[in-house]
């Protein structure tokens, strides 16, 4: 564990406790993508089936759990507690255009021929991915709610603090992850848009609205 | 370097 890593977790955590405190405080869940939440979930669910056999550490396992029932919590709040307040008409990314190329890409490269392995290098591709959905709703819309962009800020941080974390990892354990590497790089790059506005926009006090 | 043998990260 190194602080890069470890700052990276906690930003992750910071940004579903955002996501929560967004649609408890403004009871709805207008401007976040269901798509974006139901990619999230099946990310965890598909990486974390070592959950069940192979023990890292109790930092390690509480995450899994914690990110595992927070998506699914917060899948229930969007579909049946604050459901009318998501409007579907604007959620409308392709998932499939995601998911079957994830699939793909895992049958194509993985660490070892089994089961979770494969699981695992989707889960991977797919995180990679998986925040198109609420990105292109952002593009749709042209705006946001501060909250909402800090909740999608904290989820960026977390993607760009695992990128020294890889090189400090590189240096001090010789160790390198290529899929993970790769498709976290490509993960951070697809913040780099929303990541000027909210430099620009959101920290300076404006509103988040992107050009017309 | 050496490839990730287990994966320890989220």
């Amino acid at each position: 564990m190194n602080l890069f890593r470890l700052f990276g977790d906690l930003s992750h955590l910071a940004s579903i406790i955002i996501l929560l405190q967004k649609i408890r405080s403004t009871r709805s869940c207008r401007g976040i993508s269901f798509k974006t939440q139901a990619l999230y979930a099946t990310v965890f669910i598909t990486r974390y089936l070592d959950l069940f056999y192979d023990w890292v550490s109790l930092y390690n396992f509480t995450m899994k759990v914690f990110f595992i029932a927070s998506s699914c919590y917060i899948l229930y709040l969007m579909r049946y507690k604050y459901r009318p307040t998501h409007d579907p008409s604007i959620d409308t990314f392709r998932v499939e255009y995601l998911l079957g190329p994830s699939a793909v890409l895992a049958l194509l490269f993985h660490y070892r021929f089994t089961v979770p392995e494969v699981f695992w290098s989707f889960s991977i591709f797919l995180e990679a991915v998986a925040i198109l959905p609420q990105l292109f709703m952002l593009q749709r819309t042209g705006e946001a709610e501060t909250i909402t962009t800090h909740y999608l800020a904290a989820l960026g941080a977390y993607r760009a603090l695992y990128i020294p974390n890889w090189i400090y990892r590189y240096f001090t354990e010789d160790m390198v992850d290529p899929i993970a590497v790769t498709a976290g790089i490509v993960q951070t790059a697809l913040y780099l848009d929303f990541f000027y506005v909210y430099f620009t926009k959101v920290l300076q006090g404006q509103k988040f609205e992107l050009p017309a | 370097p050496v490839e990730m043998k287990r994966h320890d990260e989220l």
